[in-house]
């Protein structure tokens, strides 16, 4: 049986905001560590991986792993009708039809409980070995996003060109092109302010904008995004959670 | 025009 709290329901409202509008039928795999759920868009260029680790629950037990097949679309239409304060608790049973979902207000004594239908869902699994990336950069995830929402205007492409000095961000369209340059620089009074550039190589990747104007969904999660480059290969965008992560590997653009 | 390449050139399904 699995039953896991959350002491507020924001956190899985904002996991499914970042992910409902690149996947829409995925398996949340429910294990005593915790819930990952690893899918794939229906071009099959953008990857999600999701951990939402034991210790982002208040209480949390789940004697044996437990899938949980759901419609996004449905789930979020669910998950809205919970206050963002309010506690969140998903139960269900072994080999489950439905999912229970329990909002809890906090002052009132207010309970909302909801069923989901589950799905028996056949899903591609990637297997993705630990990569050597040769460039890492970490940023405000709020800066990423006004970047790659600001260059999209411009291109259906995004390239990232990291040099040993600067991070660049660059578009070329139709009728203008753009670029934005970011330079490493530590805030010692807001650390999620800083940018970190490590480069081993220099890379010069080019990705779909709307893949990254998906990715940068994850926003609301976390502070600061971590973008992990290498050459000719899938980069990874990392937003984390308090414990465990929100990842989107997504595949580059080569020339003919 | 730079083509999209897919996931699965990268990694294998299992």
């Amino acid at each position: 049986m699995l039953e896991g709290k959350f002491e507020e329901s924001s956190l899985m409202k904002k996991v499914v905001d970042a992910i409902k509008d690149s996947v829409k039928l995925c398996n949340f795999n429910c294990t005593e560590h915790g819930v990952t759920v690893q899918a794939v868009d229906d071009s099959r260029v953008l990857l999600i991986s999701l951990l939402i680790g034991e210790a982002s629950f208040e209480e949390y037990r789940c004697d044996r792993n437990i899938t949980l097949g759901i419609d996004l679309e449905s789930f979020n239409k669910i998950i809205k009708n919970g206050n963002s304060s309010d506690f969140l608790t998903l139960i269900a049973e072994d080999s489950p039809d439905n999912v229970l979902i329990i909002f809890e207000d906090k002052k009132k004594d207010r309970v909302s409980e909801y069923s989901l239908k589950l799905m028996d869902l056949d899903s591609d699994f990637l297997q993705i070995d630990d990569m050597e990336f040769d460039a890492t950069i970490t940023m405000p995830s709020s800066e990423f996003a006004k970047i790659t929402r600001d260059l999209k205007t411009l291109s259906e492409s995004l390239q990232i060109i990291v040099t040993k000095e600067n991070v660049k961000f660059s578009s070329d369209g139709d009728f203008g092109t753009g670029n934005v340059v970011l330079k490493g620089f530590v805030d010692m009074d807001k650390p999620d302010e800083s940018i970190k550039i490590d480069m081993a190589r220099p890379i010069n990747l080019t990705f779909g904008a709307k893949y990254i104007a998906d990715i940068v969904k994850g926003t609301s999660l976390s502070e600061s995004v971590t973008i992990k480059l290498a050459d000719k290969s899938p980069a990874l965008f990392e937003y984390k959670l308090p414990s465990g992560f929100l990842r989107f590997y997504l595949a580059p653009k080569f020339d003919e | 025009t730079p083509i999209q390449n897919d996931l699965t050139e990268f990694y294998n399904i299992i």
